[in-house]
């Protein structure tokens, strides 16, 4: 079924965060599974602002995820 | 760092500045860029010469969405700023987001601070994980030497110390949550949550949420002091009453009460007081108890006045919990009282120490 309009926002609120400023990688990357990425990246950015490391979008972590910041990502190249 | 802890081979940088925002005055843009190099500056043997014509190392600009590097802003709020570690071409550059509302106070974001943050990145900073760092990667406004002791660690890696140091003081790093250590400056409910002061910092623990956020004090209420000597709530007024030195401020929710600060001194406690040490309202008596030292004081909210008899020693009315406290709260019919990294439960119906627990596990810790 559709995801109700708040959740899909918030989806892609949180895909366009990790792939910006964690390097989540666009699209299925040939075997690995797409959710596995996701989990790992967003425990990744959980770790790095002192959340609660559960894999999984909350309200915490959307919360961080909403804050003004700078555009630099946190992890990886920036070139 | 980034990877390859990028940095300039020289010390002698330039920058400039390309355009400016039309939200400040042009000299008040200069200001801000050149305090927040000279906070850089102080702590490396860094210089910044300011160019007007040609190629700087740091290249200055103000943009909208794609402003020409393929790495687009986004409109007002989110991302506010980005820069490139230090190379050649566009690295070293600093973009400033225009459709960000720019401000030298607290009103909106402060230049100033996203600058320095960003000249940290120009510099070859990466993002700190230490919420107090500059280097932190969300927006906090905050006052005073913006550099933490990460900062000043991490640029000094780079380049070395000023080898004429100007004798500033980088602030602590923020207090770990669950240090064993860790002792506490004021603790409060606020509408169901509780708060927890320490140093230039409170934690917000929310009963939805797991784990605490760290928060700066400035960040919140740019208005208040640094740091927090105690706090109480009165669920009754919905106020929060905090305080700082010979001031209190009062808080309805998260805004600051019309008329405050004012002199804690109101509340009827003598002059020679110039400091609390913890204040604790007790809702089944309506009435608060303010420590110092190794006395307190018990003022009735309702008829807005010190009770008589007053002050008495914390000692013979609290034993068990010894001569001082660092903070108090009253929660779940229990007085909670913390001194050091200790935190008493203490049963005032049965005027007893019930349980002594670590200070760090009113961080869920």
């Amino acid at each position: 079924l559709p995801l109700p309009a708040d959740d899909t926002d918030t989806w892609l609120l949180a895909e366009k965060y990790l792939r910006r400023f964690y390097g989540l990688p666009v699209g299925l990357q040939g075997s690995r599974k797409a959710a596995g990425d996701f989990q790992k990246t967003i425990k990744q950015m959980q770790r790095f602002f002192k959340l609660k490391v559960t894999g999984s979008l909350n309200e915490e972590t959307v919360e961080v995820m909403k804050q003004a910041r700078c555009g630099v990502p946190d992890v990886g190249e920036y070139t | 760092h980034f990877p390859r802890k990028l940095k300039w081979n020289t010390n002698k940088l330039t920058f400039r500045i390309l355009d400016y925002t039309p939200d400040l005055q042009k000299s008040d843009v200069d200001k801000a860029i050149r305090k927040a190099l000279n906070l850089w500056a102080a702590v490396t043997p860094l210089t910044f010469k300011k160019l007007h014509t040609g190629t700087a190392d740091i290249m200055i600009s103000f943009g909208s969405g794609e402003h020409g590097d393929y790495n687009p802003f986004d409109g007002p709020n989110n991302l506010l700023a980005h820069a490139y570690p230090p190379g050649q071409g566009i690295g070293g550059d600093v973009h400033f987001d225009e459709d960000e509302n720019w401000t030298k106070d607290s009103t909106a974001y402060n230049l100033f601070i996203v600058a320095a943050h960003e000249l940290g990145h120009a510099l070859g900073m990466g993002h700190s994980t230490d919420a107090g760092a500059l280097m932190y990667p969300t927006y906090s406004y905050r006052t005073g030497f913006l550099l933490s002791e990460d900062d000043v660690k991490g640029i000094q890696e780079l380049y070395g110390p000023n080898p004429n140091p100007t004798g500033v003081t980088p602030s602590p790093d923020s207090p770990k949550q669950c240090d064993p250590m860790l002792s506490i400056d004021a603790v409060t409910g606020l509408r169901g949550e509780t708060m927890v002061f320490k140093d230039r910092f409170y934690w917000r623990l929310h009963p939805q949420m797991p784990e605490p956020d760290q928060i700066l004090i400035k960040s919140t209420w740019p208005s208040l002091r640094n740091k927090v000597d105690a706090a109480y709530e009165n669920p009754e007024k919905d106020q929060v009453i905090i305080f700082s030195g010979i001031r209190m401020w009062a808080l309805n929710g998260y805004d600051i009460v019309e008329g405050y600060p004012k002199y804690i001194h109101k509340l009827g406690l003598p002059k020679k007081i110039r400091k609390l040490d913890a204040a604790v309202h007790i809702s089944d008596t309506g009435k608060t108890l303010l420590f110092t030292d190794e006395e307190y004081w018990s003022y009735d909210e309702a008829t807005g006045r010190m009770d008589s008899g007053y002050p008495r020693s914390i000692e013979k009315d609290f034993p068990g919990i010894g001569d001082k406290i660092d903070a108090a709260v009253y929660q779940y019919g229990f007085l909670y009282f913390f001194r050091d990294n200790l935190r008493y439960e203490y049963s005032y119906t049965h005027k007893k120490v019930w349980r002594v627990l670590p200070t760090n596990s009113i961080l869920n810790c």
